[in-house]
């Protein structure tokens, strides 16, 4: 709340109670009421007392939302003590109804009672305790009670919803986890936030926060920077966790939308459910857990100000750094989801078979014919990338986006070294590649899956005694890559495994989280190919997010030379 | 999407600028058909005489 007794303005919930009473009164509406009615509500479902044992399960429906709380242990008096914060909105619905249901191995998920709540209502009570008692109600006689639930609601004051938004989202940027930013972590969270204005004097901000020079900002005083900031001029132009422009909206529904955006995107409330529905927020989230997610509307990411961050690669032949593009919201999606707990809660709850099911409706939607105009803001954006001279047919063969995703290229594009000596083995795949000697040096300084293993990897249909300790070479493709993936060594190939998986992203933030094992958990397909100069080779080729289609040109028992083509990658599930 | 290979322990000799770039934790920019790396073999296969190279006196 706002109030302490040294401050001049009244407290948070009289000013809020007021804005109430003002709207209630229709004539006395004022230019501010369209302001007034946005807040975040938080209910807790406490504890209920029921007319019988059983163990028991509450939902809470807003709208055309539901969250649920957890099932609770055999009792007659379940305590469940599960929060949500919900959206109250101008003209929104503000009726919750709370639904209790029994469960256990004869009746799954038996309707017991039921009430409704107007949240209005409870919040306009002049008492300071935010708790109610209520009677649930039978759902076949409304004036029959089952039951009563206990229940806590009240109001965030904005400005605290605004800190500890900003510390929430503020602990994304601090890379180095140590409490304090940076100016460059600072300069990424601003780049961001799609402000432009801010982007150009993020120093200055930063100096603002540094109060003692020392080069670094503690969460707390940048949180409050970034408040204080808030209330005289936005720095938030698009929101980092699913990329929707802000600024049509008031300054406390942009730090509304953000919030719960973040919530439903971390999974970092208790009552879970929401993100499992039609309509869920979380949908723009989980679109965002790969780049390749995000090609078709790099246009709008653009636009609308949202600086791209950027990851170093070495090219090798010019032997120069270049940056990669990829958004920065991508970024701070893929970090927050991938190297946290509860970015991985999220994942355990859903998050697997929404990516699955993504990926199928992009395939879809990219072999369909209306796809092919994507082509042309995908070369426009990926200009320096993409080499045109080099793709065997030209843009206008192509019919789908798919087609061109799987592009050829004219003979002789890519020179294969050595071509005709079968002891020098070459690149696969035109990528960002990792090679270590050994596949410890490989887990001690890229895979930070704890559960990585060779074994898991080549999965358990092959002997993989004779990999324990090879050498491992990793080519990742980006989305603007020639996609067609090629044989590194000459000879036979012995066998393929088709191993099926989940669909992570395969980006480095992702193969670098301790909490994540993309490589054996993701769909793939192993082929061992039998050589005279390298023994046996396994040759993995792992799909992702969007890009979970895999096609092989040659199959078992074949005779084949480096640099062949060996299949492709596409858009599908 | 990334392919994995895996080769046998000592079976090859990856290109050095390759592994220290990796060891600095920095991915390679690389097109199909660079060369990757050389067998460890074939110094061994040099030594050892060919089968098509001889003959029966």
């Amino acid at each position: 709340g706002g109030g302490d007794d040294d401050a001049p303005e009244p407290s948070f919930l009289s000013r809020f109670r007021r804005r109430l009473h003002r709207r209630r009164n229709p004539g006395s509406l004022t230019v501010d009421a369209p302001l007034d009615f946005a807040g975040i509500a938080r209910i807790e479902i406490i504890s209920a007392e029921m007319q019988f044992k059983d163990r028991w399960l509450a939902c809470l429906s807003l709208g055309e939302r539901t969250y649920k709380t957890v099932i609770s242990d055999q009792t007659d008096k379940p305590e469940w003590k599960s929060e949500k914060k919900v959206l109250l909105e101008k003209h929104g619905p503000h009726i919750a109804r709370i639904s209790v249901f029994e469960t256990n191995r004869l009746s799954k998920n038996n309707f017991v009672g039921y009430c409704e709540i107007d949240l209005l209502e409870v919040l306009n009570k002049d008492s300071e305790d935010n708790i109610e008692v209520i009677h649930l109600l039978d759902p076949s006689s409304s004036d029959k009670t089952v039951g009563s639930l206990t229940i806590s609601c009240y109001v965030e004051d904005p400005i605290e919803t605004e800190k500890s938004f900003a510390r929430r989202v503020l602990a994304v940027v601090d890379y180095n986890e140590d409490g304090k930013l940076s100016y460059s972590e600072f300069s990424d969270l601003i780049n961001a936030f799609g402000n432009r204005v801010a982007a150009r004097k993020k120093e200055e901000l930063f100096n603002q926060a540094d109060k003692n020079g020392d080069g670094v900002v503690d969460m707390d005083e940048l949180a409050t920077l970034l408040a204080i900031q808030q209330e005289k001029e936005s720095l938030i132009s698009s929101c980092p966790v699913c990329g929707e422009t802000l600024e049509k909206l008031n300054r406390i529904n942009a730090v509304i939308h953000l919030t719960l955006c973040f919530d439903e995107g971390t999974g970092n409330q208790i009552m879970t459910g929401g993100f499992l529905t039609d309509k869920q927020a979380s949908y723009g989230w989980m679109f965002k857990l790969s780049e390749w997610a995000h090609f078709s509307s790099y246009d709008v990411g653009l636009n609308s100000g949202s600086s791209a961050s950027h990851i170093l690669v070495i090219d090798r032949r010019t032997k120069r750094l270049v940056e990669e593009l990829i958004d920065g919201k991508i970024v701070m999606s893929m970090r927050a989801i991938y190297q946290s707990k509860v970015g991985l809660i999220l994942i355990d709850t859903g998050a697997k078979e929404i990516l699955q099911n993504l990926s199928e409706k992009q395939g879809r939607q990219m072999n369909s014919l209306e796809s092919a105009k994507d082509i042309p803001k995908f070369l426009e954006f990926f200009k320096d990338q993409i080499r045109l001279d080099e793709i065997k047919y030209p843009i206008e063969h192509f019919k789908t986006f798919n087609e061109f995703f799987i592009r050829e290229l004219k003979p002789g594009a890519r020179p294969i070294a050595h071509e005709d000596d079968g002891n020098i083995a070459v690149c696969a795949a035109d990528s960002r590649l990792m090679a270590f000697k050994s596949v410890d040096d490989s887990l001690r300084l890229w895979i930070k899956g704890r559960k990585f293993s060779i074994q898991g990897l080549l999965g358990v249909g092959l002997s993989s005694e004779a990999f324990m300790h090879g050498s491992l070479v990793i080519f990742r493709l980006a989305p603007q890559d020639y996609h067609r993936f090629h044989l590194p060594v000459s000879g036979v190939i012995e066998s393929f495994l088709e191993i099926p998986g989940c669909l992570y992203t395969v980006n480095p933030i992702a193969v670098n989280s301790k909490y994540c094992n993309v490589f054996t958990e993701n769909k793939r397909t192993v082929s061992i190919i039998s050589t005279k100069e390298f023994g046996k080779v396994a040759f993995v080729a792992i799909g992702a997010t969007m890009v979970g289609s895999m096609t092989f040109v040659r199959k078992q028992g074949d005779y084949v030379h480096k640099g062949d083509e060996f299949g492709y990658f596409s858009f599908g599930g | 999407s990334t392919v994995i290979c895996i080769f046998e322990k000592d079976a090859i000799q990856i290109d050095e600028d390759l592994v220290a770039n990796s060891e600095r934790s920095l991915e390679t920019l690389v097109s199909v058909g660079m060369k990757l790396g050389i067998s460890t073999r074939k110094e061994t296969q040099e030594e050892l005489p060919s089968l098509e190279k001889c003959s029966i006196e």
